[in-house]
């Protein structure tokens, strides 16, 4: 989904 | 994953170690803002609320807690470490916190991607990492002899940002419709910051001498 997606950077 | 984020984050990586190894093979923090460190923790704490929660790579995992247990270890050192603590330049370090968190937590309360208490709080950590620095910044420049370890430190957070700025720009052209507004300005708010800082640094570096900033 995009909300994991935007979690996936440190 | 690709090569600039892989590089921003040995990059980042680095920047602690040679922090740690400041503090603890010489036993001092001097020329160390410790509100800067302590906004580094909140960062970290703030963002990874979802570390046990949401999963998306072992790399990501372990690299989230040795963030947070780095920056925590550093606060401890600094606060609670008597050689360390001895060292610390409280009077110089004066920067308000209050100016700094307050403003980052409205402007995450206003504008983010879903009003939940993680995604707030997290999109809180991104506002706060691209200003953290300033403490830093501002006890630089009152810091007559700024030594080796502590202007390394601070350029590798630099160029951290640098080359996350790079990632992003391959991520748009590579990943279709890879577009993250709040992101993308925080940290590029967060790069210029080191500008006047790069700019005294590399200027330092070629022509040799000691690195001091302009007051």
């Amino acid at each position: 989904s995009p909300e994991e997606k935007r979690h996936d950077e440190l | 994953m690709n090569v600039f984020r892989l590089a921003g984050d040995m990059t980042h990586l680095s920047s602690i170690l040679v922090l740690l190894l400041k503090i603890h093979t010489i036993k001092s923090c001097a020329g160390i803002s410790l509100k800067t460190q302590e906004l580094y923790a909140l960062v970290f704490i703030t963002r990874y609320l979802d570390i046990f929660d949401r999963f998306t790579s072992i790399y990501n995992f372990l690299m989230k807690l040795i963030f947070l247990g780095s920056s925590l270890s550093i606060v401890w050192y600094m606060r609670r470490h008597k050689a360390v603590h001895r060292s610390y330049d409280k009077d110089q370090d004066t920067f308000r916190y209050q100016f700094i968190v307050l403003p980052c937590l409205l402007l995450a309360l206003v504008i983010n991607h879903k009003l939940t208490f993680k995604e707030v709080m997290w999109t809180f950590s991104l506002y706060l990492e691209a200003v953290a620095i300033l403490p830093q910044l501002v006890l630089l420049q009152r810091t007559r002899n700024i030594d080796n370890l502590t202007g390394q430190y601070v350029f590798l957070l630099g160029a951290y940002r640098a080359l996350y700025l790079l990632n992003w720009v391959y991520r748009y052209f590579t990943e279709p419709g890879f577009v993250r507004w709040i992101t993308w300005i925080a940290g590029l708010v967060q790069t210029l910051l080191y500008a006047d800082f790069f700019y005294y640094y590399i200027l330092s570096w070629k022509n040799n001498v000691k690195l001091e900033l302009p007051a």
